[in-house]
C-alpha cells in the first residue's frame, strides 16, 4: 500500500489545504505518481489543483455513496499540474456525506472505494475539512499515517486533544495500520513570542520527536500559488524556503 | 426580538470566533445585556469567555436535543466578562447534532430553544463552526441577521455564494425575518497587493454597500485578548483601532 497521509485538524484556516498542496508539489517535483483526496465540501485543493468542483462529475463523495471496493478507481482525475499529480475531486455534498452515519460500513467507505487504487500510487494525501465527523472518520480509516497541522496559536493548541482522540478511536475500532504521522507547524510568523511560546507549549503537550522540522513560515508566496493553481516548488528560487520546508517531509 | 446575529462562514480559520467576541466586548463596553451562543464543537468562544466546555454542563447541544420552546432559558450561563455578557456554551458533542437531520424539526430547533429567551438580551451572536451543515442551518433559522465573515484570499473568496445560498434557502425554508446583516473582511493585513486586489473583487461581487466599513486589522492583539480570556476593550488604547472597528458595527 502506498504512503497514505490524511491530513487534518477541525481547527478551521490551520493550512491543512496548504500543506496537502505542499507535500503533493514536493512530490511533483520529485516525479512521483501522487494521488490527492479531497475530502472537504469547499474543494480548495480540487480548485488549486487545476480542476473544477462540480456535482455533475465523479468525486469524493460518489466514491463514499457507492459502498464497493475499488470504486474510486473509475472516479479519479489527472490534475492541472500533470501526469504525475491525480485527483479525487471535493464537492459541495461532501457536507451531506457527514451525515451518513446510519449507512452500512459507514466510517469505511473511503477506505473500501479507495482499495487497489492506492497501490498504483507512490503518495496518497487526504485533504480533510474542519471537523471530526464522518468524513474525518473516513480519511483517518484509509490512512496509515495522520498528520496533524497546527497554527501555533492558543485555540491551536486547544484542539489538538480531541483531534488524538479521534485517531486513537479510529485505530481501536477500524484501522490498527493507522499511525500519527507527525504534528507540522504551519502559520509560523517571522518574530512573535506568542507563537515560539505555543511552540514550546506543543513540544511540552506531545513530545518534540512528533513535531515535523522545519515549521512552514507565513509566507504570501503560499496565497499566490494557491490562487495561481500551481505548485510551489514551480517558483523557483523566489519559494527555495518553502519548497525546502516540505521537501523535508 | 433582540437583535440576533448569526457569525458565520464554512471557510475555516477566518475570524468567526474573533468577530463574535470583539461584538460582544463592544456590547461589553456599553453595558448592553449579551447572550453569545456557541454553537461550534471546538468551544473556543465559551473559553475565551471564560466557561470551561464540558459535556456535563448544559450548553447548545443540549438546547437543541431538547425540541421545546424556550429550553435555552435554563441552560444559559454567567461567563467570565461581568454580569452583562451571558452563554449557552458550546461542546463537543455538538458534531454529533450535524446528524440529526432526520429529526422532528430538526432545522428549527435552536429558534425553538431560544424563543422567548432572546427578548431578555439587547444582542444574541451565534458564533457557528466552519460548515454549512445542519448547526449552521439552525444558527441561521434563529436569527434576524446572517453576518458572513471573509479573510481577502483566493480561498476566502470562493466560499462565498455557497454560504449566501444557504442564507437564501433558510430564508425561503424557515425564517422569513432573516436578512444578510453583512459581509466583515478580517484578518486585512497592513499592506498587501493581494489582499487589496481581494477586497475590490469582492466589492464586485456583492455591492460596496453591503461590506461593513472599517474591516478588522490583522493584529497580534487579538490574540492575546483571547489567550487571556478578556474583552478586547478592556485593553484600553492599545486596542483603540480595533475596538473602535467593532464599536462602529
Ligand atoms: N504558511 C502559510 N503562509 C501564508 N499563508 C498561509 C500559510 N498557510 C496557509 N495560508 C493561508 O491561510 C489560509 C488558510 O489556509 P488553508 O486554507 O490551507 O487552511 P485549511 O486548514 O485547509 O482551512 P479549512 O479549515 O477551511 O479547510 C489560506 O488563505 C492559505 O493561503
Ligand atoms: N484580525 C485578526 N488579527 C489577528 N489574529 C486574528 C484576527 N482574526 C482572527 N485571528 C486569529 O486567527 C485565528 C482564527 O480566528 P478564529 O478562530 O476567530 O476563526 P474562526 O473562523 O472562528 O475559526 P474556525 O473556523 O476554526 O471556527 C485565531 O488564532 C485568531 O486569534
Ligand atoms: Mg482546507
Ligand atoms: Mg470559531
Amino acid at each position: 500500500m502506498a504512503s497514505t497521509i490524511a491530513v487534518l485538524n477541525q481547527k478551521g484556516g490551520v493550512g491543512k489545504t496548504t500543506v496537502t498542496l505542499g507535500l503533493a508539489s514536493a512530490a511533483w517535483a520529485r516525479g512521483l505518481r501522487t494521488l490527492v483526496v479531497d475530502l472537504d465540501a469547499q474543494a480548495n485543493a480540487t480548485w488549486s489543483l487545476g480542476v473544477s468542483p462540480s456535482l455533475d462529475t465523479w468525486g469524493t463523495s460518489d466514491a463514499m455513496l457507492a459502498n464497493k471496493a475499488g470504486a474510486a478507481g473509475s472516479m479519479i482525475a489527472p490534475s492541472g499540474w500533470g501526469e504525475s499529480i491525480w485527483l479525487l475531486p471535493g464537492s459541495s455534498d461532501l457536507t451531506i456525506r457527514e451525515t451518513d452515519v446510519k449507512r452500512a460500513d459507514a466510517q469505511i467507505r473511503l477506505a473500501k472505494a479507495l482499495t487497489g487504487v492506492t497501490d498504483q500510487f507512490d503518495l496518497v494525501l487526504i485533504d480533510c475539512g474542519p471537523s471530526l465527523g464522518l468524513n474525518t472518520t473516513n480519511g483517518l480509516a484509509a490512512a496509515n499515517g495522520a498528520l496533524l497541522v497546527v497554527e501555533p496559536t492558543v485555540f491551536g493548541l486547544r484542539g489538538i486533544d480531541p483531534v488524538l482522540d479521534l485517531v486513537e478511536n479510529v485505530w481501536e475500532q477500524h484501522n490498527r495500520g493507522l499511525e500519527l504521522a507527525g504534528i507540522v507547524l504551519n502559520r509560523v510568523p517571522g518574530v512573535s513570542s506568542d507563537a515560539e511560546k505555543r511552540a514550546a507549549q506543543l513540544a511540552k503537550m506531545v513530545g518534540a520527536k512528533a513535531i515535523w522540522k522545519p515549521s512552514i513560515p507565513l509566507r504570501v508566496l503560499i496565497n499566490e500559488a494557491h490562487a495561481e493553481r500551481s505548485p510551489i516548488h514551480s517558483y523557483g528560487q523566489r519559494a527555495s524556503e518553502i519548497s525546502n520546508a516540505f521537501d523535508r517531509h
